[in-house]
């Protein structure tokens, strides 16, 4: 495993716990798209079933195990602990718009055609476009809490190491996979414009705000 | 070469 790798793993790992831990201590999820969350759900889900049937390392089946746990955890906050608190009139993406022509894609293009393989593609494609409702809502409400920028911030670097990544694994492994790579690419696109305004924002201390 | 992915990441 390379730098990039891991640094990408440590930084998705702490998006998580930010946003588990951001809900927990202040009993409320406002300002969290409960969509982007049930997105990601199910994009562990339909990419870890391999734990079931291979096993690469002690790190690898932990990790997975995590995320999918602590993905599940946070829908639950969402929709049933803190429901009072879920803002669900600002979330308002149509997520079928993001599932099913991923799913579609999923059956078109593919390494190969075996339901776990699709499932997984579907995994893929469905990641990098499933913060969508989560920059929907920030951009219908104008604004996010300091900690929700801090959340999409280690969420979206993430990627963008995995980028890295994969040059330093075709560079020293001859290792490429054109599927992961191409939404790779898309997913960090998707952020660039979040990426600018944590920048030039939250990290001189003002909030995450939108022009009206 | 394009190799098939081993799912060896996250």
């Amino acid at each position: 495993m390379n730098i990039f790798r891991f640094l990408g793993d440590i930084s998705h790992l702490s998006a998580i716990i930010i946003l588990l831990l951001k809900i927990w201590k202040s009993r409320s999820c406002a300002g969290i798209s409960g969509k982007s969350q049930l997105l990601f759900a199910i994009v562990f889900t339909t990419r870890y079933l391999d734990l079931f049937t291979n096993f690469i390392s002690f790190y690898n089946t932990s990790m997975k195990v995590v995320y999918v746990a602590s993905s599940y955890a946070t829908v639950w906050m969402i929709y049933s602990k803190f429901k009072a608190t879920y803002d669900g009139n600002h979330d308002t993406f149509r997520v079928e718009f993001l599932i099913v022509p991923t799913a579609i894609l999923s059956f078109l293009v593919n390494h190969d055609f075996t339901p776990l393989e699709i499932l997984w593609t579907f995994s893929i494609y469905l990641e990098s476009v499933a913060i969508l409702p989560q920059l929907f809502m920030v951009s219908k409400t104008g604004e996010a809490e300091t900690i929700t920028s801090h959340y999409l911030f280690a969420l979206g670097i993430y990627r963008t190491l995995y980028l890295f990544n994969w040059i330093w694994r075709y560079q020293f492994e001859e290792f490429f996979d054109l599927i992961a790579i191409v939404a790779g690419l898309v997913q960090t696109v998707l952020y660039c414009d979040f990426f600018y305004l944590y920048i030039t924002k939250v990290l001189k201390g003002k909030k995450l705000s939108l022009p009206a | 070469h394009a190799v098939h992915i081993a799912h060896d990441e996250l």
